[in-house]
């Protein structure tokens, strides 16, 4: 399994290039993809080659046949279908962004269990019952769904999700959640988005 | 300058320790400190023995003086002072988020460039003009600010923050900022999460 740091690069990689080609930049050195990124040039070229050869030697890499490359590679060349489960404050904000589907992420439904907020749409998400999560998921092979609601209900939608095929969770609320070793979990945890920044600013 | 990896580590730690100092439990072992975490009990070990040597061999950690150290190592044992910039619609989850202030983060203003924004409050923090945004830091010795403006706003209020005194940045924006080297700043991209997760779908 490839470290995350390296898919998170890649992620990174795929930004500037999206950014350069708009530009109408043809062709980069692995210096210019790297340069506002804080990390290496080396890096990036150790990086690719790992699948594959794209660049050429003193040339430089292709912008477009890059950045094709590493959109197959993280799986963007097609679009998945992802749930949100909780359209409360946060739930919303992340309905109405438009980032998600510029990556092949098509927010498809959302759930919630307050019957006030069923019926509703966000950013064009019809919001549905928690109820007819499951059958939802089964029927339109849902894999991905992002958690959005209180902690203290987090843990049984968690495990409701990985009993009907769900296979990769965003979760975030601030709770540690058990589920089946097969499912893929990251947890975003804003507090510790800023402890990282302030320790650095103590401890240079 | 100790890796991020470890910095997200001690964080780890302190979410475990609280809670396992909530239920009562007074001595704990690296193997039990960790085992939610995915990470080794000798990762935890080997990363407490950089700041000193807390723990008994054979007998465990204190989990009380622990969790006091490793809030005093992340500067978590004061409150830190924190502006939020765009008050929309993921600004005003953010304000309303009670993790924040769990973790000794006190979101004390919040700024906005639309009238009509000024002058609410959200989560008990006020709305106040973009316009005295500079005065405001200045006044109050503020150090860290979230931004959740939109993208192209982003690289006009960086520069703003920088200028002001501001020394950490923690950037929901979808661009890359350009701000001088000392200040600390960090980009949370939702898309990106999901990136990382999907990668492992594709590739077990
Ligand atoms: N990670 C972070 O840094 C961060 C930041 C902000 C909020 N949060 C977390 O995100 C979550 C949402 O925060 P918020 O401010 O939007 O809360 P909110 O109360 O505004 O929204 C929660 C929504 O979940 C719905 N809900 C409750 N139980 C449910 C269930 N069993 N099934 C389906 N829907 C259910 C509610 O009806 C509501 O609409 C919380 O867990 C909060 O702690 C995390
Ligand atoms: N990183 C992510 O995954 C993620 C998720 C959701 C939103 N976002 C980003 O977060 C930002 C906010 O998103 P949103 O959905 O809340 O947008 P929004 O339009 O609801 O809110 C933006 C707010 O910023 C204010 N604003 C605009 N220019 C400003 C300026 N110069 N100074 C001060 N305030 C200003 C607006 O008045 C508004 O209140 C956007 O950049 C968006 O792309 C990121």
């Amino acid at each position: 399994r490839i470290p995350e740091e390296t898919v998170r690069r890649l992620s990174l990689y795929l930004r500037t290039l999206r950014f350069m080609e708009n530009k109408g930049v043809q062709v980069i050195s692995s210096e210019r993809l790297t340069k506002h990124l804080n990390i290496t040039g080396a890096q990036a070229r150790k990086d690719l080659t790992y699948f594959g050869s794209f660049g050429q030697p003193g040339v430089g890499y292709n912008v477009n046949r890059l950045r094709k490359k590493i959109e197959e590679i993280l799986g963007l060349d097609h679009s998945w279908n992802v749930i949100l489960v909780g359209c409360g404050k946060l739930g919303a904000a992340l309905l109405a962004y438009p980032g998600f589907r510029r990556f092949g992420f098509r927010i498809t439904a959302a759930f919630d269990n307050n019957p006030d907020k069923v019926g509703r749409t966000i950013g064009k998400v019809p919001i549905i019952t928690d109820q007819k999560m499951e059958e939802f998921i089964r029927k339109n092979d849902v894999k991905v769904a992002i958690i959005t609601a209180p902690a203290e209900a987090a843990q049984e939608i968690a495990r409701r999700l990985a009993e009907s095929g769900i296979s990769a969770i965003l979760n975030f609320a601030p709770r540690y959640l058990v589920i089946p070793e097969k499912i893929q979990i990251k947890s975003v945890d804003m507090a510790m988005e800023l402890e990282s920044l302030v320790y650095y600013l103590k401890n240079h």
